[in-house]
């Protein structure tokens, strides 16, 4: 563990917990992508499947089991609890085309082609394109309100300290993850774009986000 | 294809 990778796992923490208050205060989930949202349940699924059969460490286990918990209450939060308030028409993003791709790329490249190495992979490969249907929707609104850009400013900086994280590792132990690097770095990319606006918009006191 | 590396990252 490094400064860098714990600090990204606090952020990623942060930013889901943004989320889900913002949610449960403002009880409308209007401008926020349940797709995204289910896609990330969906990548912690398939990722923490381990969770029962490898212990690495208490901080381990204990954050897969908050980051499983917080992301089903957001699509709970969505779906059931505010589905009122959730404007599917702008949700529009089509899954299928995230999900063909990701689940192809998983069977072709991956470490082993066992069930659990494959379903690794392919939420590695799955979170890198997670946050498409939310970036689609606010380029589809034009606008964010500026929950959801802290959201998102948490969610890429989780993102940016990961690659610190890997350079660190390295450096001092060799490690090098080629699969979640790779995709890590593209995940990255989606978010600099928002970072530009985030910067010369969000912080520049307007508190909504509005594109271009 | 690789080793199975230990998965000690979330």
């Amino acid at each position: 563990m490094n400064i860098f990778r714990l600090a990204g796992d606090v952020c990623h923490l942060v930013a889901i917990i943004i989320l889900l208050l913002k949610i449960w205060r403002s009880r409308s989930c209007a401008g926020i992508s349940g797709k995204s949202q289910v896609l990330f349940a969906i990548v912690f699924t398939t990722r923490y499947l381990d969770l029962f059969t490898v212990f690495i460490s208490p901080y381990n286990t204990i954050m897969k089991v908050v980051f499983l918990a917080l992301s089903y209450a957001t699509v709970y939060l969505i779906y059931m609890r505010f589905r009122n308030t959730f404007n599917s028409e702008n949700d529009s993003f089509r899954l299928e085309f995230l999900l063909v791709p990701v689940i192809g790329l998983s069977f072709l490249e991956n470490y082993a082609f066992t069930p659990l190495e494959i379903l690794w992979t392919f939420s590695i490969f799955l979170e890198s394109v997670a946050i498409m249907p939310q970036l689609f929707m606010i380029t589809k609104t034009g606008e964010a309100e500026s929950i959801t850009t802290h959201y998102l400013f948490f969610l890429g900086l989780y993102r940016a300290l990961y690659i610190a994280n890997w350079v660190w590792r390295y450096h001092t132990e060799g490690f090098f993850d080629q699969i979640a690097v790779v995709s890590g770095v593209v995940q990255t990319i989606f978010y600099i774009d928002f970072f530009y606006l985030y910067v010369t918009k969000v912080l520049r006191g307007r508190g909504k986000m509005t594109l271009p | 294809d690789e080793d199975i590396k230990q998965k000690d990252e979330l």
